[in-house]
């Protein structure tokens, strides 16, 4: 891409803003990155592309949680599950994104590695959401604690709290209902169902992770924020990364609220998710 | 707003006579950076720039309005035009039934807005029957299923292992055959950039010769709108657009950006998770929501 202006000009400087925001990383966020960038070409004397574009990976490295010194070479696994105790996982997110479908592929790989995963069908809501997770727990061998359509999503998530600990589970994955941030009765009922989780287990819930359309424009941010305030996340999956989306939003997100990226999906199926590593994510970016 | 924000760069311009290609670039900076908050595609802002700019340069300063609320009435004006303009009703089949394929990407709202879609039909004096072609994804048929039979209207499938082609023509018939005059197909949720999925949708299509290929775009799509809706209309032609989930904060830009690649135009919008929660489009309300 950069092959095109050997030199830094005006139009590189184009060039990088409009691959920055064409990748969704926002206007703000770009500009920040953008202005650092400035300052190191006047302070290093750059005058070529080639070390400003690895400076700009430098920059958005240490944005994305790492900084250049602490990357790992191999993406090193950044669930928070330990022996000896019931871990819980809370998925979370607006409607669509891919929780249930997450919620899946997390429970393929705990399961893998040798835990006993338990599932919630927190979704009382929804049309069919109840038998969508019945049938991604038969296909993966796990029993998914569930009440009829229109029950209290805190009472499923107190029962699949008890089943756990009778059934000597060590993780418990919670899939709740789509929710729009906006929406102040949804938000209040994600609020309960945190209240159950952390009455009945100590530290829990253990991950709260906020899960993310690839495809989402600045709209995430906001998701990010109010899903923050409400139920304090500890990470974000960044799913359908396989479309033609840059994902470049999680730069944003990282950039205002430090909440690591922690899977990415790439595509339908169980085995499609991998632990988020900026390197590739990066290279995708600048294509 | 966006219009404060252009008054702060034009301000000086009060008693001048007429706006300068300069004035309008400094105000048309404001309204590029207004445009992709909002999430409207680079390609398409740069365009739409450009538009306005023509309009704006030379303008003749109004005593009514000050300079920014001059451009921003063209930026409005320009938005409103774009996006507004043909006809939005849905086209019906010279014999019954009109057939409508509900298509876009995973999780847009296709299967949710299929059961809007046939209720607001039905509540017109329609007799919808609905086709469940989603064979991958887990439950999508019961999804379907338990929305036909909250609305009383009928969802004709043929489980999982069916192709989606045999079920469109299974569903036809049976519209045929029961007298239903609007069959509304959900299909499975695809990527542009999934070649047999792409081709799957298409066979359907050059089969079923639908009156209406509506694209269900999520509002909060962002600059990736420009590559799904040229890709959907290229590889397959759609003829009209549903916009889901504007009962968020997403500003939906993406419908600019839809509307300015395919040129089709926006039929309805998603306001909702119920079966009630459909409206017509409406191209000023839209306006102002993208400009924030
Ligand atoms: N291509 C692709 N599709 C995905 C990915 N993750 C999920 N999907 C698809 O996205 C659609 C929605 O997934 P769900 O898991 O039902 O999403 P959800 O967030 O649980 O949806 P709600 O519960 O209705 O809010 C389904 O068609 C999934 O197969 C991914 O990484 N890549
Ligand atoms: N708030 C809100 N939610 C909506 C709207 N339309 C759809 N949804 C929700 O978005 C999620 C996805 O809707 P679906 O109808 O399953 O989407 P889909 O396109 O059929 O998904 P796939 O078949 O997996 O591709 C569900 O949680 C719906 O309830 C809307 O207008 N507003
Ligand atoms: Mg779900
Ligand atoms: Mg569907």
């Amino acid at each position: 891409l950069f092959k095109m202006h050997g030199k830094v000009d005006e139009a590189l400087w184009e060039e990088l803003e409009d691959i920055l925001i064409t990748s969704d990383v926002g206007t703000a966020a770009t500009e920040k990155i953008i202005d650092q960038l400035r300052e190191i070409v006047k302070e290093k004397k750059l005058t070529t592309a080639e070390p400003l574009l690895e400076e700009m990976r430098t920059i958005l490295g240490a944005v994305l949680n790492y900084d250049g010194a602490d990357v790992p070479e191999e993406p090193v696994d950044p669930l928070n599950v330990e022996p000896g105790r019931l871990n819980v996982i809370l998925m979370v997110g607006v409607n669509g994104t891919g929780k249930t479908t997450s919620t899946a592929k997390l429970t393929h790989r705990l399961k893998s590695k040798g835990h006993k995963v338990i599932l919630a069908a927190a979704d009382t809501f929804r049309a069919a959401a109840i038998d969508q997770l019945l049938v991604w727990g038969t296909r993966l061998g796990v029993d998914v604690i569930h009440q009829n359509e229109g029950s209290d999503p805190a009472a499923v998530v107190f029962d699949a709290v008890n089943a756990a600990k009778a059934r000597k589970a060590d993780v418990l994955i919670v899939d709740t209902a789509g929710r729009l941030h906006s929406k102040v009765n949804l938000m209040e009922e994600l609020r309960k169902i945190r209240r159950v989780l952390t009455r009945e287990i100590p530290d829990a819930p253990h991950e709260t992770l906020l899960v993310l359309d690839a495809t989402t424009g600045q709209n995430a941010v906001n998701q990010a924020r109010t899903f923050n305030e409400v139920a304090n996340l500890t990470g974000l999956v960044l799913a359908k990364l396989d479309g033609t989306a840059k994902g470049g939003i999680v730069v944003a997100i990282s950039q205002e609220f430090q909440i690591p990226v922690k899977y990415i999906g790439l595509g339908e199926k169980i085995e499609d998710l991998q632990v988020f590593h900026p390197k590739p994510f990066l290279s995708a970016l600048f294509g | 707003s966006l219009t404060e924000r252009i008054q702060g760069v034009l301000n000086k311009l009060r008693g001048r006579g007429k706006l300068t290609e300069a004035d309008v670039n400094d105000a048309l900076r404001e309204v590029r950076r207004a445009l992709l908050e909002a999430d409207v595609s680079l390609a398409v802002v740069k365009e739409f720039i450009n538009q306005v700019k023509t309009r704006a340069i030379g303008e003749e300063l109004w005593k009514s309005l000050t300079p920014g609320q001059l451009v921003v009435k063209h930026v409005r004006d320009c938005l409103v035009e774009l996006m507004g303009g043909t006809q939005a009703d849905l086209e019906l089949a010279d014999s019954p039934p009109t057939v409508i394929l509900m298509v876009g990407l995973h999780g847009a709202g296709k299967t949710t807005s299929t059961g809007k879609l046939a209720l607001f039909m039905k509540n017109r004096g329609f007799k919808p029957l609905l086709a469940a072609t989603d064979i991958y994804r887990p439950a999508a048929i019961k999804q379907l299923e338990v929305l036909g039979n909250q609305l009383g209207i009928p969802v004709y499938q043929l489980g999982e292992n069916a192709s989606p082609l045999n079920i469109c023509r299974g569903a036809y018939k049976q519209a045929k055959e029961n007298g239903n005059d609007v069959l509304l197909i959900d299909t499975a949720g695809r990527l542009h950039v999934e070649k047999e999925l792409m081709d799957e949708l298409k066979i359907a299509k050059e089969e079923m010769k639908p009156q209406e290929v509506l694209l269900v775009v999520d509002a909060m799509t962002g600059q990736d709108a420009v590559n799904i809706a040229s890709q959907f209309s290229e590889q397959i032609g759609i003829t009209g657009v549903v916009m889901t989930k504007l009962d968020g904060d997403a500003r939906g830009g993406a419908a600019l950006s839809v509307r300015q690649v395919t040129g089709a135009p926006i039929k309805y919008i998603g306001i909702g998770e119920k079966s009630s929660a459909l409206e017509p489009f409406h191209p000023d309300r839209m306006a102002s929501r993208i400009l924030g």
